[in-house]
């Protein structure tokens, strides 16, 4: 995250690190239920395979575990079928976890937002990560608040690239505050009514965060894929044993 | 010390030694050079990018396709991609740089227009860096006649200027010509029209199973089903009486999906639905357990079932196989399913796998639940400290 700051450790209870030897920490991700995390399809790129991944949670130091962080093993990965990397269009997938996290208060679920509720331009929303800073990778969560901008804004912003329905656009026209290379997958949430927390966007790409060009972030629409998310859990849970 | 790519093995590069020898072709996949008179590149490109990620949310990514529509050089967009994803020589396995002649063209024309908004020319295209076009060891790219001006991202003026493909058809003329007004349709733009609303989309994206215009039409009439067959959402036909029978019969399994409900009556107490071979049933009472309720909540995405005593009683008749009621007025027999004699020893995942038609209710009662949503979006409470 640049132009954030470090979060309180128990803050930010659904986000999780996406990890993978020799590397470590490779993406951020977000608890929706107890065994399954919401990510972006291009962390998997050329690592599809679930063995090699796991998921941890109630982490804030990511080189200092804590006492209240779970550690779980991948079941299956299920990118999203129309996934296009060249214009990184539909770039959400979906974790199932080898076995069901413990709900505490450093790991507990986002709420998910129904198919038509869609978060209004100049909403302030939060993004978290671990991901660059500008000038160094953090070892601590890092949490920045951003501007949710209109879609015809944000196409502006970029040249070269059709900004489509599945994408959502946050942070400034400086760049000021926006999320970075490693915070991808991790999570953009607003605060609704009786203080819940819900998922509106997953850190997906941007320009070069601390190049000279700057512009807002670019997130996966979770409100766009909401039907397929469910349908998936449906389907790996009931129909797939 | 990062992975070397994949024609070269998995393992770590040694100290030092850092990409060498791990160059090899790859197809090009950045949007923006994808009508090159080339296909495959290699990396890292001249201009330090590692890979074609990095060189598709790179600045220059964005200021090459900024900078052709300026017009300021026919054949800049060819001399952008020519270093964000250099030829890759098939026998060499060896990037082929640009002639310097391009390069150099390139800068004179197009770097003062870069002045002009306060912006430089890329640090990294030192144009000496390139061969000249007549050099006899090596070899370089100098566009065709015939080569693209535009970017797949840009559109084609009639005079020949570059402009965002995006400011295509959006009502404002951007070429000084207004050709980027012209044959606005669908059809002329290779697309497929959404027919209420004037949405184009691709012609892959009609009975794909994802909708895509608003009124879901690219989803529409896209099999044709017998009488006795429903329509998978990805378009294949099954069996009406295999729908909610417990087995995925449609490849994408949507015979299976929402196959158990909860319908409000009249006086708001939530029954039990199953969707079986696509009529609603409700579920008969006998047998039922707490752990069926639980099963029942959680396939509806619902977390655990709050009520202790499900079972509603009905006040009259005996025991029934259908019930008659009202529905908008007409009489409808509304049928029972019945847990299976032996649901105890089946292995199946879902509640409605469990269950039959055609027996008696004993008890008349059916089956109502109460289900609550899983606690989620709560942060814990920030802590106090007194000062």
């Amino acid at each position: 995250i640049l132009g954030g700051r470090t979060s309180r450790p128990g803050r930010w209870p659904w986000q999780c690190s996406l990890q993978s030897e020799p590397s470590g920490h490779i993406c951020g991700c977000v608890l929706i239920a107890k065994r399954w995390v919401l990510t972006v399809a291009h962390c998997f790129e050329g690592r599809e395979n679930a063995a090699v991944w796991k998921v941890v949670f109630g982490i804030s130091n990511l080189d200092h575990p804590s006492s209240f962080m779970q550690t779980r093993l991948v079941k299956s990965i299920i990118l999203h079928p129309r996934y296009n990397r060249a214009v990184v269009d539909y770039d959400i997938s979906i974790v199932q976890l080898d076995e069901d996290i413990n709900e505490t208060s450093y790991v507990r679920p986002v709420c998910l937002p129904s198919k038509e509720q869609l978060v209004q331009p100049d909403t302030y929303c939060y993004i978290t990560g671990w991901g660059h800073m500008g000038n160094k990778m953090p070892f601590k969560l890092q949490e920045g608040e951003v501007r949710i901008i209109s879609l015809e804004q944000c196409q502006s912003y970029f040249d070269m690239k059709t900004i489509t329905s599945r994408m959502l656009c946050a942070g400034y026209e400086s760049g000021t505050v926006d999320s970075c290379m490693g915070d991808s997958g991790g999570p953009l949430v607003c605060e609704q009514p009786a203080g819940r927390w819900t998922l509106f966007g997953l850190t997906s790409w941007g320009s070069v965060c601390f190049s000279k060009v700057l512009g807002p972030g670019v997130y996966s629409n979770v409100s766009h894929f909401i039907e397929w998310i469910e349908k998936q859990i449906y389907i790996h849970t009931f129909l797939m044993n | 010390c990062i992975s070397c790519p994949d024609p070269c093995g998995t393992s770590l590069c040694e100290t030092r030694n850092g990409q060498t020898n791990c160059s090899h072709c790859e197809p090009i996949t950045l949007e923006l050079c994808m009508n090159l008179p080339y296909n495959y590149t290699s990396y890292p490109n001249y201009l330090g990018h590692r890979t074609q990620r990095e060189a598709s949310v790179s600045w220059e990514s964005s200021l090459f396709p900024a900078l052709v529509q300026t017009n300021c050089y026919k054949y800049l967009m060819f001399f952008a991609c020519t270093i964000l994803v250099p030829k890759c020589d098939p026998h060499t396995n060896q990037r082929i740089p640009p002639c310097r002649t391009l390069c150099v063209q390139s800068k004179e024309r197009c770097e003062s227009v870069l002045g002009i908004v306060g912006l430089q020319w890329p640090e990294d295209t030192d144009c000496t860096q390139f061969p000249d076009e007549n050099s006899e060891n090596q070899t370089c790219l100098t566009p065709d006649e015939d080569v693209e001006e535009c970017s797949p991202s840009h559109f084609k003026c009639r005079s020949g200027r570059c402009v965002l493909a995006s400011r295509r058809c959006d009502g404002q003329a951007d070429c000084e010509d207004d050709s980027d007004e012209d044959s606005c349709g669908c059809r002329e733009r290779g697309l497929w029209e959404c027919p209420l609303k004037k949405l184009c989309i691709k012609h892959t994206m009609i009975c794909d199973g994802f909708p895509d215009c608003p009124d879901m039409m690219d989803e529409k009439n896209c099999s044709f089903c017998g009488k006795d067959e429903l329509e998978c959402v990805n378009h294949e036909c099954v069996q009406r009486e295999l729908w909610c029978d417990g087995q995925a019969d449609c490849s994408d399994s949507s015979d299976e999906w929402d196959c158990v409900t909860l319908s409000k009556n009249m006086n708001s107490l939530m029954f039990l639905t199953v969707h079986r071979s696509a009529v609603d049933n409700h579920v008969c009472a006998d047998e039922w357990q707490e752990n069926l309720s639980q099963l029942a909540c959680s396939q509806m995405g619902l977390g655990v079932s709050t009520e202790e005593n499900p079972v509603i009683q009905l006040q009259q008749g005996g025991p029934f196989k259908t019930e008659i009621v009202l529905v908008d007025g007409e009489m409808q027999h509304q049928k029972w399913l019945n847990l299976h004699s032996d649901w105890k020893s089946k292995n199946v995942s879902t509640l409605h796998a469990l269950l039959v038609n055609g027996q008696m209710c004993r008890s008349r009662s059916k089956v109502a639940l109460l289900c609550t949503k899983e606690d989620c979006g709560h942060r814990p409470a920030a802590r106090m400290n007194k000062r």
